[in-house]
């Protein structure tokens, strides 16, 4: 048993969940937010038998998309505020971020 | 030491913790939404000894009830929503579903 | 690949996420709350290749501050309510508490 832990984005979330679900796969959705965008995310945590990973990873490439997000990012917290000039900064936003673990032990109560 | 993350059902989560806390166990909450229902769910990362995991599956046990729910699924996202008629199903929702991860390493900072 | 979940209070989580990004880490956000004191916190999820967990811990030790905390733990669900006296405690609320797993696989999609 295997837990993948997906990152995406938000509007991918849903047709990754669709695609899930519609071949009888499972998934917690649990509200993220990107560290360096500030801006919210989805955390997918799916549970898969070791034979479907393969599965879940290939609906993952098929669904959710790298895109090109521009950004302004915050001023630092400490240190040097008057001289920081917020200027936009355009960064590759991935499809997906996969974190597979290996499940010690699965129980359904 | 092991982390297992719990996924149960909203009116479980306090019983649940209570029983946890009461015998010294400790928890993190997360919220989380079930990725069939899209209903709130409530997922706890419960970091335990080895020697201690039987007790957390235990308390899970005596305060987790699995419970029968009617559902209307929602209309899928893409493609003949025009003959897509909502009708309730009734799914059968798990006291808990347990994803028992082994920790490489535990630090209290 | 290490997968580290690192639980800390919200006042030390944008430090936190300020040092590792500085150093070219990732972070995702994951909103969370204290089993014990039910007030929000914050949990990280970070990625990190072995050989840069222990940087990882230096900033979270860099960061992160243990406090005191006085608290009036909540009346329980389930009975004695009306002997109850709530009387506030002390609690020593660490900097971090961090969970490393070690992650089967990474992708990037
Ligand atoms: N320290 C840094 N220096 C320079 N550029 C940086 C950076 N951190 C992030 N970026 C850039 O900003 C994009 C969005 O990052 P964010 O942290 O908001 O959102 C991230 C984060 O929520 C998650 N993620 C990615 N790698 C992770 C890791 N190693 N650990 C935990 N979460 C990760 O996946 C989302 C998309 O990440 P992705 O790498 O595709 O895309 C990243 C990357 O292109
Ligand atoms: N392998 C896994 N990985 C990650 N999270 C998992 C998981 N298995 C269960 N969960 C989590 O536990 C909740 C209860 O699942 P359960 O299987 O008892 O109860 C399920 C099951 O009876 C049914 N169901 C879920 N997915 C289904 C699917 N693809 N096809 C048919 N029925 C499904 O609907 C109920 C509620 O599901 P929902 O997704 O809202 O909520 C799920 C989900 O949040
Ligand atoms: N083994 C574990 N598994 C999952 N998450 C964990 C964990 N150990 C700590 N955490 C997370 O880290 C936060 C700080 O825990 P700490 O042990 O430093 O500080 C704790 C501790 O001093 C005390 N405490 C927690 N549970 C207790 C219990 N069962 N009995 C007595 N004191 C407790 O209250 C403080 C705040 O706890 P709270 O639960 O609100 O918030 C906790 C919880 O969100």
């Amino acid at each position: 048993m295997k837990l993948a832990m997906v990152v995406v984005q938000d509007k991918d979330a849903l047709h990754l969940l669709e695609g899930l679900l519609s071949r009888g796969l499972r998934a917690t959705k649990l509200a993220s937010t990107g560290g360096f965008l500030r801006e919210g995310n989805t955390t997918l945590m799916i549970g898969v038998e070791d034979e479907r990973l393969e599965d879940v990873l290939g609906i993952v490439r098929e669904t959710c998309r790298s895109r090109e997000q521009l950004v302004t990012p915050l001023a630092p917290l400490s240190g040097a505020t008057e001289s920081y000039v917020p200027y936009p900064v355009e960064v590759q936003v991935g499809g997906a971020t996969v974190f597979v673990l290996s499940v010690d032990r699965f129980e359904k109560i």
